[in-house]
């Protein structure tokens, strides 16, 4: 897209396939639509011009940066949710560096008690960056084992407890009831816990991310997003649509399969992504 | 759905006034929108959509009394055409025949990999699981933990590359009476070039009869890109998709078959070892058509 020539209407179709194609999806036509009026009324003429309007939308429907904070009486208790193989236990372990880098003090409760190997490879991180594990037999009541992990971080006075849980689709009805069941369990041992659900959405999602936005959000009180590998060549777009429609902000993103690899959502960074 | 909105366009036409391309262009309209909220990439449907627009005027559907059941009937046909392979798969005896399964990271391989030793051993096959992921924590142990769940042995080492392990795997399993190798490989980027080259070196070596993208029904318009690159470096000759017992339409089957040719063999419903099935192009299209 040469920079300063005058704006027509094939640079706008050209945009609209870029936008798309960045999982933006309605947000995109909306935008684009925008644009198209901004165009007409001579608001704005070149292509310079068009890019700054879009990059600005995108900006104005994320939102301000949004951080995780530790609050209230510690262990801050932080529940991570997501769909299967979105990332979730990888990046308990990069948000566990991020705090015992702190010189924090980090339990982790490992609350997927379902999938095969799931403690093991829990186990391997939290050793990796220095927290205490806390888990239970395969098959185990994983709200019994956030229960044994939420005791554990009170009694040791811990900083920060990360509670795992396993993958679920939104469809699974019993699932999300259990979810519910893992954080009323976090709030009954320690007041005010789950002070964070984050929910962990893999970039390549395209508009399914809204559902699982909304669905989760009624089951737990989802407070942000993380949005995993963003490293990859997917945009991670669908999280402009669930700022707009289910107000979520983005908190992290993934970048990588290390433990340092997560870096905090920087919305004017993420809009000039759009267009690389 | 797309058929009460196909319904909507063309009802003002249907108490007595003729119908004009206009609203022929409506009711594809609707259809794009259909396809792109279903997660087809934004370029396969306009491709869709000519062919659609093609055949409504070859059809004339312009004079028919029921333009949108016409039209759905047409983008059903479509839909399913392009989805829908004329070789069925066989997984035939090569003495052993190997599999090989590759994709980007959490899209479903390991599980998978279970399935399908499942599925075969149930044919009567003597499948061979091979822990070819040594990289991700606990890899190894989550296929064995698999292998003892369904019976079925995993070849595991450690201290050696995966090119390594899957070339080593076939002599090992001729000589323990597997018919079946099953090449479970770690999740990797499609531009991380030292892992594509890796993965273009298992197939190398260990000379795959069948290599299947192991895909997430989810994917939304990078699919295009990340089977596009592992299609280049592995000449895939079929897709799996997964987790499609979730809400998702599913678009990227309709869109990784546009641009590779390579069809989807099998669906991944559930996160049990049974839960793995042949694909039927046009249940699929029912459901990307919403
Ligand atoms: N490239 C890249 N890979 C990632 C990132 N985050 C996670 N992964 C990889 O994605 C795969 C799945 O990660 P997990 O942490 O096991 O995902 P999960 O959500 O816990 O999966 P389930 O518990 O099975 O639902 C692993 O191979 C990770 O290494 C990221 O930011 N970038
Ligand atoms: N609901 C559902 N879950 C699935 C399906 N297939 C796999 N999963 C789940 O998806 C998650 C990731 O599966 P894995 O088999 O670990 O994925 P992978 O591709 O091997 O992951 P990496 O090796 O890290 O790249 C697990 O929680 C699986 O149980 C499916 O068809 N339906
Ligand atoms: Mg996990
Ligand atoms: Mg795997």
């Amino acid at each position: 897209l040469s920079i300063g020539r005058d704006l027509d209407d094939e640079t706008l179709d050209r945009l609209e396939e870029t936008l798309y194609t960045a999982d933006l999806g309605p947000s995109a036509t909306a935008m684009i639509e925008k644009a198209r009026k901004a165009y007409k009324l001579r608001e704005i003429k070149t292509t310079d011009d068009v890019m700054v309007f879009l990059r600005k939308e995108i900006e104005d429907r994320l939102g301000e940066r949004s951080e995780l904070e530790l609050r209230g009486v510690p262990p801050t208790v932080v529940l991570m949710v997501g769909v299967n193989g979105s990332g979730k236990t990888t990046t308990i372990a990069k948000l566990a560096r991020h705090f015992t880098q702190q010189g924090k003090k980090v339990v982790i409760g490992a609350g997927d008690t379902f999938r095969a190997a799931a403690a093991e490879q829990l186990q391997i991180w939290a050793d990796r960056v220095g927290a205490t594990l806390v888990r239970g037999k395969a098959g185990a009541d994983p709200a019994a084992v956030a229960f044994d992990a939420a005791e554990k971080a009170a009694t040791e006075k811990a900083d920060v407890l990360l509670v795992d849980t396993a993958g679920r689709l939104v469809t699974q009805a019993h699932l999300m009831q259990e979810l519910s069941k893992i954080s009323r369990v976090l709030g009954k041992r320690i007041p005010g816990a789950p002070h964070d659900v984050l929910l962990v959405l893999d970039a390549t999602t395209g508009q399914n991310a809204i559902q699982q936005a909304e669905k989760f959000k009624a089951a737990v009180p989802v407070t942000g997003l993380i949005v995993a590998k963003l490293d990859g060549s997917a945009k991670g777009g669908a999280v402009v649509g669930i700022r707009e429609r289910v107000g979520l902000p983005v908190k992290f993103i993934g970048v990588g399969e290390k433990a340092d690899d997560l870096e905090p959502f920087d919305p004017k960074e993420f809009a000039r992504s759009m267009f690389e | 759905s797309i058929n009460q909105n196909l319904q909507k366009v063309f009802a003002r036409f249907q108490r007595g006034g003729k119908l004009t391309d206009g609203n022929i262009q409506d009711g594809l309209r609707e259809i794009r929108q259909a396809l792109l909220d279903a997660d087809v990439h934004f370029k396969v449907a306009k491709d869709l959509i000519d062919e659609v627009t093609n055949r409504a005027v070859g059809e004339k559907v312009i004079e028919s009394v029921t333009p949108a059941q016409q039209i759905i009937k047409i983008f059903h046909d479509v839909l399913t055409a392009a989805m829908a392979s004329d070789k069925p798969l066989v997984i035939g005896q090569h003495g052993p025949t190997v599999i090989m399964l590759a994709g980007l990271q959490g899209s479903g391989k390991t599980t998978t990999a279970g399935k399908l030793a499942n599925l075969l051993k149930k044919r009567g096959r003597q499948p061979l699981l091979v822990a070819a992921d040594l990289q991700r924590p606990a890899a190894i142990e989550q296929l064995k933990v698999l292998g003892q769940q369904l019976g079925i042995p995993v070849l595991a080492k450690t201290g050696v590359t995966p090119p390594d392990l899957c070339a080593e795997a076939i002599p090992f399993a001729r000589a323990n009476g597997h018919d079946v190798v099953i090449l479970d490989t770690a999740g990797r980027l499609h531009i991380d070039e030292p892992l594509m080259q890796e993965v273009a070196a298992v197939k190398a070596r260990a000379k795959p009869h069948h290599v299947f993208f192991v895909c997430d029904a989810m994917t939304g318009q990078d699919a295009v890109n990340s089977a596009r690159a592992f299609h280049e470096r592995l000449a895939l000759d079929g897709v799996i998709l997964t987790k499609l017992d979730g809400d998702t339409r599913g678009g990227a089957a309709i869109s990784i078959r546009h641009v590779t040719g390579a069809p989807v063999r099998f669906v991944g419903l559930g996160e049990k070892l049974d839960q793995l099935e042949e694909f039927h192009a046009d249940r699929m299209a029912s459901r990307v058509l919403g």
